[in-house]
C-alpha cells in the first residue's frame, strides 16, 4: 500500500509499542546489580523523582491538554519510563565495556543524568504520538507538547538535556530515522538559541575552563 | 547511524559528560 503520512506516524508508533509492550516498568535484574555495585545505591532516588516527575507530568498535560485527557499523559509517561530504564541499561553496558569499570556510582547518583535521560525518553514518545495527543484539546497552536516543552516540565537546562542525546541514539537502535532527525533538530536548538540563555550552566563551564587557562601560562593572548 | 553524526570521540560517553569520569 502507498506511504501516506497517517500511514508513516502508524507504523512508528506500532514501532516503539513493540519495544515498550515488552519492556518493564521497574528496574531489570541486571539494572538492579548496577545499582547494588554502586558506592552509594541510588535506587530510592531514581524511585523517588520517577514518582515525583510523573506528579510533575501528569498535571502539566492536563493543564496543557484539559483535565479530560489525562489518562492519555499518564499513559505517555508510562511508556517514557520504559524507555528510561531500557536506555538506561544499555547505556551502561556500554560504559562497562568502553571504561572496564563496573561502579558507576557518580553518574547513577547524578540527578541531571536521570532527570535528562528521563526527559529524552519521554520526549521520544511525544514526538512519536505526535500531534495525535491534542486531538481532544482545542488549539493546536497552544498545545505544542514537543520538545522544549519538556524542559519546562522537568525544570531542566537545555544543556544536560543536550549531554546525553548522542549516547541515546547510540545505544537505542531501534529509533526510526524520523526520531534521529528529530532528536538531531533538538540538538540544533540548544546549540543555536536555548544553551545560551543567561541561566545556563554552559557559562559556568566557560569560566572554569577560562580559569584554568589563566592558571597555566599563556603566552599568547586568546584569539576572539 | 541513519544520517545522525557523531561528535563524541571514543574515549568520551555519557560518564565524561556529566563530569563521572
Amino acid at each position: 500500500p502507498p506511504q501516506t503520512p497517517v500511514r508513516a506516524a502508524m507504523n512508528t508508533i506500532q514501532q516503539l509499542m513493540v519495544i515498550l509492550n515488552s519492556a518493564n516498568d521497574s528496574p531489570s535484574n541486571s539494572l538492579i546489580s548496577y545499582f547494588n555495585n554502586c558506592t552509594v545505591n541510588p535506587v530510592e532516588n531514581i524511585l523517588q523523582r520517577i514518582e515525583h516527575l510523573s506528579y510533575v507530568f501528569r498535571t502539566r498535560f492536563a493543564e496543557a491538554v484539559g483535565q479530560a485527557c489525562v489518562e492519555i499523559g499518564v499513559q505517555r509517561y508510562k511508556l517514557g519510563v520504559r524507555l528510561y530504564y531500557r536506555v538506561m541499561e544499555s547505556m551502561l553496558k556500554s560504559e562497562e565495556k568502553r571504561l572496564s569499570v563496573h561502579n558507576f556510582s557518580k553518574l547513577l547518583n547524578n540527578s541531571a543524568f536521570h532527570t535528562s535521560l528521563l526527559a529524552c525518553a519521554v520526549e521520544v514518545v511525544m514526538a512519536t504520538y505526535g500531534r495525535s495527543a491534542f486531538e481532544c484539546g482545542g488549539s493546536s497552536s497552544e498545545t505544542d507538547l514537543t520538545f522544549p516543552w519538556i524542559l519546562y516540565v522537568f525544570d531542566l537546562k537545555a544543556f544536560d538535556f543536550y549531554k546525553v542525546i548522542e549516547s541515546f541514539i547510540k545505544v537505542e537502535s531501534s529509533l526510526s530515522k524520523a526520531m534521529i532527525k528529530h532528536l538531531e533538530r533538538c540538538e540544533h536548538q540548544i546549540m543555536e538559541c536555548l544553551a545560551w540563555k543567561s541561566d545556563s550552566p554552559f557559562f559556568d563551564l566557560l569560566k572554569q575552563s577560562k580559569d584554568r587557562e589563566g592558571q597555566i601560562e599563556q603566552p599568547e593572548p586568546t584569539s576572539t | 547511524s541513519q544520517g545522525y553524526h557523531f561528535g563524541l570521540e571514543e574515549d568520551e560517553g555519557v560518564s565524561e559528560l556529566f563530569d563521572c569520569d
